[in-house]
């Protein structure tokens, strides 16, 4: 059998063991195994590796434990904004899409843009325009965040607010 | 961040990172995850890269890049290139960092520097291998 293989990260973040328990613990590592078979399903079939780390992507994007896509971290504003990119390492061509907060798979539309766009990065509201020229999936707020997301948004907001009451910590 | 490359049968590597980017970031802050070079790069000749962690410090070090530059012009092993980018300027560009490397023989290396990386691994005819922690 011809070699082919596939690795995937969810992410590195400082944290301690005892900040995270074992259900969590469990569902990362099952979130991780079922990105890692979207993606080695496709290899095994004789697809790309492109398409596989499109398929394994996809897979953390629709996880909402995995800060991408569905349940993705909040700007100070409380919205999602999302970056992507992919790059075929055979052709050197790339797709790279920034600051999009309505489009379902981010990396999906970084695909479509290094298969069918003279650019290699695409930004905002003109990415979001191609991505319903090319059909692809788009959804509203209430598909991206999850109520963990926007406690994790809050409480920041209110450190801020305490900050700012602070004696001493006036500036002027 | 997510992350992932791949080596397919025909011999090609691919490289894809997505990411929702750091809560309460500045409304149209973009990180290093669509930066090529800087948070994903892939070559066939050399290695397919994608990064993880605190963006402005990867993008500065061009961190991606950087793995391939170290296997291509230096004759370092993936692990020693990932391994080295980790470190890269440390003194000036300090962060998290994480960075997931595989080369045109589909080996694959894991670098990070903040003890928790949620990462897998599968090769063809081999068992699925998935880790949180560095001891693992």
């Amino acid at each position: 059998m011809k070699k082919f293989a596939i690795a995937i990260h969810g992410g590195a973040e400082t944290t301690k063991p005892s900040e995270l328990d074992n259900k969590k613990e469990e569902a990362y590592k099952d979130g991780l195994a079922d990105a890692l078979k979207a993606g080695y399903d496709v290899l095994e079939k004789g697809g790309s590796a492109l398409d596989a780390v499109e398929a394994a992507v996809n897979s953390m994007e629709r996880n909402p434990l995995f800060n991408a896509g569905r349940g993705a971290s909040l700007t100070e504003r409380g919205e999602n904004e999302f970056d992507a990119a992919i790059m075929d390492g055979n052709t050197l061509r790339v797709g790279a899409v920034g600051a999009v907060r309505y489009v379902q798979h981010p990396i999906s539309l970084a695909k479509v843009i290094l298969q069918k766009c003279d650019y290699c990065l695409l930004v905002g509201t003109g990415a979001e325009e191609f991505a319903l020229a090319n059909n692809l999936s788009l959804k509203g707020p209430e598909y991206f965040v999850t109520p963990e997301k926007k406690e994790a948004w809050l409480d920041k907001q209110q450190n801020k607010v305490e900050k700012k009451r602070m004696p001493g910590s006036m500036t002027d | 961040t997510v992350g992932a490359v791949a080596l397919d049968i025909n011999g090609n590597l691919a490289a894809a990172t997505s990411t929702g980017g750091l809560t309460d970031q500045l409304k149209g802050r973009v990180g290093d995850t669509p930066i090529i070079g800087g948070g994903t790069f892939a070559n066939n000749e050399v290695c397919a890269v994608s990064c993880t962690g605190e963006g402005e410090v990867i993008m500065r070090g061009a961190l991606a890049h950087e793995v391939y530059a170290m296997m291509k012009y230096a004759g370092h092993s993936l692990q020693a290139a990932t391994e080295k980018a980790i470190q890269l300027h440390a003194d000036k560009l300090q962060g998290d960092r994480g960075i997931l490397s595989m080369d045109s023989s589909g080996k694959v290396a894991f670098g990070f520097n903040t003890g928790f990386m949620k990462r897998g691994y599968w090769a063809a005819d081999e068992e699925p291998f998935v880790a949180l922690w560095e001891s693992e």
